[in-house]
């Protein structure tokens, strides 16, 4: 066995389930889905209390192809499913992919019970084993007679849980960790507001503001705070703050911020705010380009993403990637629309925090990311964040 | 190109894809799909197969591409890593 990243810091876990497949009754659901949950009862101190109308430790969830996070579901066969580890947020939740039929057998169909136990087996922390033999053997091997947890899987989740632990508590996360986010009771996350200040404020402090943009254009660094921007060069000096609507003529007046932008190679300049994107030629809106922008979904976002958080290039492959919570894309040669299997999860970008404020590659061809007051630098080739990151903003910028 | 030699090359572009959405490469070739080296691909195939029970041949042959097709979980195969890590001592 292998375990994952995390454990519960507690042994009674909650479950709830979002809807349900349309395969089966709902109450045949109910009792496969609880039958699974009590493979891991058996001599483990874990016990499942059904909730329904909070929050729970395991959401499950039945879905098709994308369903808002950054793992999309791939039709009939292949992938049948797929859990976090446990934390908060979507960490412990289950996730079914509706396009399987699902059965309460393994000779008629793909058997629930079985994939939902292996599943649930992630939900309680547990990676996969090498073993044919085991639970938490990655592929589906189906299944008769009457099921009991094989014993490599009980070896692992009793080495994570004991026979009688006392309840744990999370440790504080460490800064620069993937940080996870709440939920909302319709399944969805939400995010902090961005702190920019509001309409009628003065230009806010660089060094100390969260930064909602930031793109080099022809060598400068542009940093969009609120309805204000600075232009840096390579020396990072920070100028005198521009009003966004007074240089970039084209933009509506009442945005109240920029969320993302990101320099094509053909100089043309593309700018997010909310769900609308607009092309900038120099400082001019494209002719004919629509004042009140175009919707994001023309790149194939899906119509649920209402605001993309970071626009940058990767020195790696030269591309550009959209960051959107925890989900990304990558963009097409053209950057005119988003690559086929995507969105993925941010996770691939192991220690950048989500959601992030901002990202972009400086001068140099490095890729940095910004929430909050702090930046990370990133490694490409090792896929992950540098060592003694975060760093805070004002330490970026040569006057702070 | 001929039809098998398309069909080559769309097996080693869906392996790499495989590979990569599994866990079995590591660094920006997880995001890339581009390999550092032949080298590296070939550890990968063969820590596959090794999991899947299929003799370690390190090419995309009949038998992996069977198992690629075989439904599973989504989750990456957190062995993966280790798998390689064990190849590559055991090399030394």
């Amino acid at each position: 066995f292998i375990p994952g990243t995390s454990t519960w810091p507690r042994t009674n876990l909650t479950f709830r389930f979002v809807n349900y497949t349309p395969d089966m009754p709902q109450a045949q659901t109910r009792k496969l889905i609880v039958d699974a949950l009590k493979v891991w009862t058996v001599s483990t101190p874990l016990t499942f209390t059904e909730v329904t109308d909070t929050m729970a430790d395991i959401m499950i969830l039945f879905a098709k192809k994308y369903h808002s996070d950054g793992h999309p579901f791939d039709g009939t066969g292949s992938v049948l499913a797929h859990a976090f580890f446990p934390g908060p947020g979507k960490g412990g939740d289950a996730h079914f992919d509706d396009d399987e039929n699902w059965s309460t057998n393994s000779s008629g169909g793909i058997d629930l019970l079985l994939v939902a136990a292996h599943e649930f087996g992630h939900a309680l922390g547990l990676g996969h084993s090498e073993k044919p033999s085991a639970l938490m053997y990655p592929w589906y091997m189906g299944f008769e007679g009457e099921f009991e947890l094989p014993h490599d899987d009980w070896q692992g989740i009793t080495n994570l849980y004991g026979t009688g632990i006392k309840d744990r508590t999370f440790p504080e996360r460490e800064k620069g960790k993937v940080k996870y986010k709440p939920n909302v009771p319709d399944g969805k996350p939400v995010y902090p507001e961005p702190t920019s200040p509001t309409a009628g404020d003065g230009p806010p402090d660089p060094c100390n503001s969260h930064i909602d943009a930031l793109t080099v254009i022809r060598t400068e660094i542009f940093l969009f705070i609120g309805k204000w921007f600075w232009r840096l060069g390579p020396q990072k000096l920070i100028n005198k703050p521009v009003e966004i609507h007074k240089f970039w003529y084209g933009l509506p007046k009442d945005l109240e911020r920029i969320d993302a932008v990101f320099e094509r190679p053909d100089n043309k300049i593309v700018f997010f705010s909310g769900d609308r994107f607009w092309v900038f030629n120099a400082n001019h809106l494209l002719s004919r380009f629509p004042v009140e922008g175009r919707p994001i979904t023309e790149f194939n976002i899906p119509a649920d993403v209402k605001k993309i958080d970071a626009a940058f290039q990767w020195s790696y492959n030269k591309r550009t990637y959209l960051v959107s919570g925890d989900m990304y894309w990558k963009m097409d040669e053209n950057n005119s629309f988003v690559e086929y299997d995507y969105p993925r999860d941010m996770g691939t970008w192991k220690g950048v925090p989500v959601p992030v404020d901002a990202a972009f590659m400086d001068q140099s061809g490095t890729t940095i990311f910004f929430q909050g007051l702090d930046y990370w630098q990133f490694y490409d080739m090792k896929m992950r964040v540098q060592r003694g990151y975060p760093r805070r903003i004002s330490h970026y910028w040569s006057q702070c | 190109a001929s039809r098998t030699e398309r069909k080559y090359r769309k097996l080693q572009s869906d392996t790499v894809k495989y590979l990569a959405q599994f866990g079995y490469l590591s660094g920006p070739s997880q995001e890339t799909q581009n390999l550092r080296s032949k080298e590296d691909l070939v550890r990968a195939i063969k820590s596959l197969q090794r999991a899947g029970g299929l003799p370690e041949t390190g090419v995309p042959d009949s038998r992996t591409e069977a198992l690629m097709k075989k439904p599973r979980c989504g989750n990456m195969d957190d062995f993966a890593q280790t798998g390689i890590d064990h190849f590559s001592r055991k090399k030394r």
